[in-house]
């Protein structure tokens, strides 16, 4: 590691984490149709178990969170090279009682940012940024708000993500993450790098996103900042792994937006290793057609 | 260029019709599973209608590339065919789909990992993913970079961002001096520079880890779960309450059945996304773990 001057040993492994949606409202034996926040179960499958339950429509547990991230404290930590986590580190807005504040998704997101450091931190009080293992975060469309809304920065949403993950960015790009809450992070030195999209700046339930073709457009000036960079790292000889919360597939991005995203990663065949997201919770792959984007992108312009 | 090749040549044209066809059909199913995924949404995180998006996945995408790989040949072949094509295109127009080589195929495709997530909307899980170090491993020089720090590239680009936003003001004065302070030649070409649209990688550039195996090719992953029926049931019949239940386990491997990937390829996923399309028993398999091994049927 140039930047610590510490050896480092690579083990060629690394770590995809999304949705990880801890919930402080959860109690244990409340009822599941009230979003296990409250009310006496009817049944006993009405019933909030004590880590959580697959397909209840519930958010996790915080302790579903912590026993996660102590298990792969204890059982990952030391045989992997990276993590990348790709968002939603906040319950749902689906409780009208209790509705979610800015304030609350900001908390939640520092104290899972802060669970995130103390795992893979190298524990050097001097500098912060020394990690063992490097965490490239992303932002999800539950970790904004209003839910999915997120305009192009700087705003105090970008600022405070800034201050949120200032031991994940860079430093040097501080000013390029406040306008895109997007960067890049050199997890092998000169070899590979990970870039974090904020891809809510090209999704489609974003109300601020109407194209990928007007300059003002947020997904235009992502769409800038991700071909220079590419760019670069050609440049450089570098291969990079693409991350971002919601996946580019076409029913989550604006047409032009998905286009063009997708036809940067077919031109860029050269460096970029792949692309990992989250937002859909199904365990899955979708093959991108790049030429088929080329056509689109002709005939809509 | 791809306006002019399909103007050229009507197989290629039926094709394009072909899909855009599909993708109509498409939207109109997507937007249904949108609105019912809204729907969902409005009501709580509990899943809805994913065997019918995960069926769209099989039905469209899959099945897209399956088609594809029925028209893989080998290269000779496909020239061959192409010039007894264009003798017969000045005949007859003819419904049969042109071949393609393999490695037209996957070029053209990039992978979109969509990754399992903690909140059990189905089961917790996660992926560690494994890539090629083989020849990193004994560089003296690792990490040593030649190149200009970080910090100049980003300063520049964040100047380039700055002006593009500027340039899409009408009324702007920095705009007016600076465009006239280049003349109007480079207005007129800057005006029409989408730098949002990537040119065609260069001839010659070799592909990269996502299509040959070499340096940081990804090679393997192993998804881990959380049976959270079976930790709660441990938990709750435990009679010991500090008792450590909670474990992930793996789920599947990329190296056994239905997966069965030597390497993680751009190609090795094609002929996956094929098996996966044509085999009912390897969908099954597929689905059952794309929901985490929870059991989820739609209602």
């Amino acid at each position: 590691d140039v930047r610590s001057g510490k050896d480092k040993k690579l083990h060629g492994r690394f770590l995809h984490i999304t949705d990880m949606h801890p919930d402080s409202y959860y109690v244990e034996g409340t009822s599941i149709d009230a979003v296990c926040h409250s009310g006496k179960p009817d049944k006993k499958n009405d019933v909030a178990p004590k880590f959580g339950k697959a397909m209840s429509g519930c958010d996790s547990p915080v302790l579903l969170v912590e026993e996660t991230l102590r298990w792969v404290k204890e059982n990952l930590r030391d045989k992997i090279d990276f993590v990348i986590w790709t968002g939603d580190n906040v319950r749902h807005d689906n409780d009208r009682r209790n509705p979610r504040t800015e304030a609350q998704i900001f908390d939640m997101n520092d104290i899972v940012a802060t669970k995130m450091t103390e795992i893979f931190s190298a524990g050097n009080e001097e500098d912060p940024r020394d990690f063992d293992v490097s965490v490239i975060p992303s932002l999800g469309n539950n970790d904004v708000f209003p839910h999915n809304m997120f305009a192009l920065g700087p705003t105090l949403q970008t600022r405070e993500y800034y201050r949120l993950w200032k031991n994940f960015v860079p430093q040097q790009q501080q000013r390029i993450f406040d306008r895109s809450a997007s960067y890049l992070t050199e997890v092998i030195p000169g070899r590979l790098a990970v870039l974090s999209i904020n891809t809510l700046y090209l999704f489609q339930a974003n109300p601020l996103v109407d194209n990928c073709n007007s300059k003002k457009e947020p997904g235009y000036q992502l769409l800038l900042w991700l071909g220079y960079v590419l760019e670069e790292l050609r440049h450089r000889g570098m291969k990079v792994w693409l991350s971002g919360h919601v996946p580019p597939i076409a029913k989550n991005f604006d047409q032009s937006c998905y286009d063009k995203f997708t036809l940067w990663t077919h031109e860029y065949r050269d460096i970029i290793v792949g692309g990992l997201y989250g937002h859909m919770n199904v365990d899955h792959f979708i093959p991108a057609d790049g030429k088929k984007a080329r056509k689109s992108l002709l005939r809509n312009l | 260029e791809p306006y002019s090749r399909v103007r050229e040549g009507g197989e290629i044209a039926e094709e394009e019709e072909d899909d855009d066809d599909d993708d109509e059909t498409n939207l109109n199913r997507i937007l249904g599973h949108a609105m019912t995924a809204k729907e969902a949404y409005l009501m709580g995180a509990k899943p809805s209608n994913k065997e019918a998006y995960m069926d769209t996945v099989r039905d469209t995408h899959y099945r897209k590339v399956w088609n594809k790989l029925q028209r893989v040949e080998s290269e000779d072949t496909v020239e061959s065919e192409n010039k007894n094509k264009k003798k017969k295109n000045k005949k007859k127009k003819k419904k049969k789909k042109k071949p393609i080589t393999r490695q037209e195929l996957i070029e053209r495709y990039s992978i979109v990992n969509i990754g399992g997530s903690v909140i059990p909307t189905f089961n917790p899980a996660f992926r560690i993913w494994e890539y090629n170090i083989s020849d990193i491993a004994d560089e003296s020089d690792f990490g040593i970079s030649k190149d200009k720090p970080w910090d100049e590239f980003f300063e520049s680009l964040d100047k380039i961002m700055e002006e593009s936003l500027l340039e899409d003001e009408p009324d702007s004065k920095n705009i007016d001096s600076r465009i006239s302070s280049e003349g109007s030649d480079k207005k007129k070409k800057r005006k029409s520079d989408d730098k949002t649209v990537p040119v065609e990688m260069p001839e010659g550039y070799g592909l990269g880890p996502a299509y040959v195996p070499q340096l940081f090719t990804p090679t393997r992953f192993v998804q881990f779960y959380a049976d959270l029926e079976k930790i709660n049931k441990e938990y709750y019949s435990s009679l010991d309450e500090s008792k450590d239940v909670f474990k992930y386990e793996v789920e599947y491997t990329s190296d056994e059945k239905p997966y069965s990937m030597d390497t993680l390829t751009v190609g090795s996923y094609l002929d996956l996304a094929g098996r996966l399309y044509e085999d009912n028993p390897a969908w099954e398999q597929y689905v059952e773990w794309s929901f985490a091994s929870s059991g989820y049927k739609d209602d």
